[in-house]
């Protein structure tokens, strides 16, 4: 199982529709301040279900849709697709690619679908869980997190071997 | 019957002892329940020896050591239990030269097994890359993504031999 | 009679938009009272202005972004209330090189009128130096410093022409 | 005014007693992760006052003495001097040099002096308040804290803006 490609549409910086295709190994992304790096983290964080805007560096949840810039209106609705290459079957789910959605609106619709076909967040939860990705604490370290690990409270360390068991 | 947390806290400690020691060689590193009468409940704390040194608190360590244990903390989670990927957003920005070092060999030892997405202004970390995502932020403020495969910067008499 | 806070308001602003316009060209900012009827009491936001993007909350900026509106702030107000020294440890650690860049420009500005004490991994901050101290720990486990004025590195030449 | 030099004995990894010449312009403190760099600036901090001990990154005030290391056993007391230059008469005190010493033993006893006469943090306090230095809250950035500057309440940015006035 790996990321395949990531799509974000209306997504904080990304205004056009962007596609990025990933592989295996390592990849590195690299590119000024303020270009939008750690915004594609914030897309993948999203699009795995994240539920608090603060995990987004937001204060509202609708802080994540495109909100204009210097010669581009506000987008009134943000989208993002992760495909996740299953040709090895770790996620429970009879296809060779999940395909994994969640789009919001500026009035708050919130959507997720799984292959094109729509789901709740519990049936993306189930989805994720065997693979280790669940809240994906330990796997996805955000900007200035890594200090954050040890000035964490005993009982926040044990939760992180927890998810992960 | 011990419970799946002790038997994950057996396995990431096996991980953490030969990943730290790596990190901080000479050194020696154990997760540990506070409280062994309440294994359900207890938090873990770390315990540590970094050679020369007599590590009192944690709070004590300097940037780039606490850097450096979160990382052996993190990539003995991974090896220990597995998954798919791994996104480490700028976690290599405290380092100095030599723990930078150290950092890449982690990189280099778990990139046949999992998906490693690394943000970094770092030049260093860049050379191990796969492949190279750059960002860009255009005139219009919006994000631009271009993708360039590394494997084909090799000068073109090795990409044939290959 | 306007009070000492609003007069240092004041001009930590014209320093402010100085500075901010520098490491930020193209931009704009201002410290404002978030209560402008009880202005002994009210707290201050910063109001951004940063080319191409639309800055709706400062949370949404970027690493680099906030390292950059943070010293833009402290040296405002170190350009308008001078203090003897300052002392910045790894402050430009998430800084890409053209921000890096501009930071070391606010160094060389203020390099003649204050004491700069500067820690850094960073080799081109280390270019600027007047002075370099270098601490190592030795296998005792304790803290040596030595001192090497860069001046006396200049070419011989140069030197005795002083 | 300026700071000219910086003895420290028994502070935090400084076992040995260190003396650094400190000089007018751009000084560059560089080396190894845990070499000490940031132990200096707490030694500076904590000699112009410092009360609480997590602005040391401590958690009780002794955790700034040596505590000891793999072949060296830890020492009972902590003492730093910084000897700042008044040619100019910043401070309000008729000598050309200020020595400012603070010292820690375990058993709680703490001291302060003025150029060799005993002081208490009061008069420490008074004498720092016309050049700028006060809590110097806003003339040493520790490190990590560059981006808590972002995160501050706007009363505590008030607060930064008022003790600079
Ligand atoms: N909803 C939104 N609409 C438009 N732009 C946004 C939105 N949310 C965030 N941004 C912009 O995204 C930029 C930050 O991007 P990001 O944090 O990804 O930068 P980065 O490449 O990680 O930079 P650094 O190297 O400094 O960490 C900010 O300048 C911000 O203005
Ligand atoms: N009371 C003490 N006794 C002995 N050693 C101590 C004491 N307090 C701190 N230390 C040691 O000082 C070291 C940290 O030093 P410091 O934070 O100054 O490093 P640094 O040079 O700033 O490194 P970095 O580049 O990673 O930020 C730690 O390894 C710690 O063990
Ligand atoms: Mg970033
Ligand atoms: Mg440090």
């Amino acid at each position: 199982m790996y990321l395949k490609s990531l799509t974000i549409k209306g997504f904080k910086s990304f205004a056009e529709t962007t596609k990025i295709q990933l592989s295996p190994g390592v990849t590195v992304v690299v590119g000024p301040n303020g270009s939008g790096k750690s915004n594609i983290v914030d897309s993948i964080v999203w699009v795995l279900g994240a539920q608090g805007p603060r995990s987004l560096r937001s204060q509202k949840m609708e802080d994540v849709i495109f909100a204009g810039s210097n010669n581009r209106a506000g987008l009134g609705r943000a989208e993002v697709t992760l495909v996740i290459d299953n040709s090895d079957g770790t996620l429970p789910i009879p296809a060779a690619e999940v395909a994994i959605t969640r789009s919001l609106s500026r009035s708050g619709e919130s959507d997720y679908s799984i292959n094109g076909s729509p789901a709740r967040l519990v049936d993306l939860v189930d989805l994720l869980a065997d693979a280790h990705v669940g809240r994906s604490q330990h796997v996805i370290i955000g900007q200035g997190q890594i200090d954050q690990m040890l000035s964490a409270r005993p009982e926040e360390r044990r939760a992180i071997i927890e998810e992960a068991a | 019957m011990r419970s799946v947390f002790m038997v994950a806290l057996e396995d990431v400690n096996r991980s953490f002892q030969a990943i730290f020691s790596q990190l901080f060689p000479g050194g020696s590193a154990t997760v540990v329940l506070l409280d062994t009468e309440n294994p359900l409940q207890s938090g873990v704390d770390f315990e540590l020896s970094i050679p020369a040194k007599k590590v009192r608190r944690m709070s004590l360590l300097s940037g780039g050591e606490r850097s450096m244990v979160a990382l052996a903390f993190l990539f003995a989670i991974f090896q220990s239990r597995p998954a798919p990927f791994v996104i480490l957003d700028e976690v290599e920005a405290a380092l100095d030269d030599k723990n930078l070092a150290r950092f890449l060999g982690l990189l280099e030892h778990f990139r046949t097994t999992a998906q490693l997405l690394v943000i970094s202004h770092q030049k260093r970390t860049m050379e191990v890359a796969d492949v190279l995502l750059g960002a860009t932020m255009d005139k219009s403020g919006t994000t631009k993504v271009v993708r360039e495969e590394i494997s084909k910067r090799l000068p073109l008499a090795i990409r044939t031999a290959e």
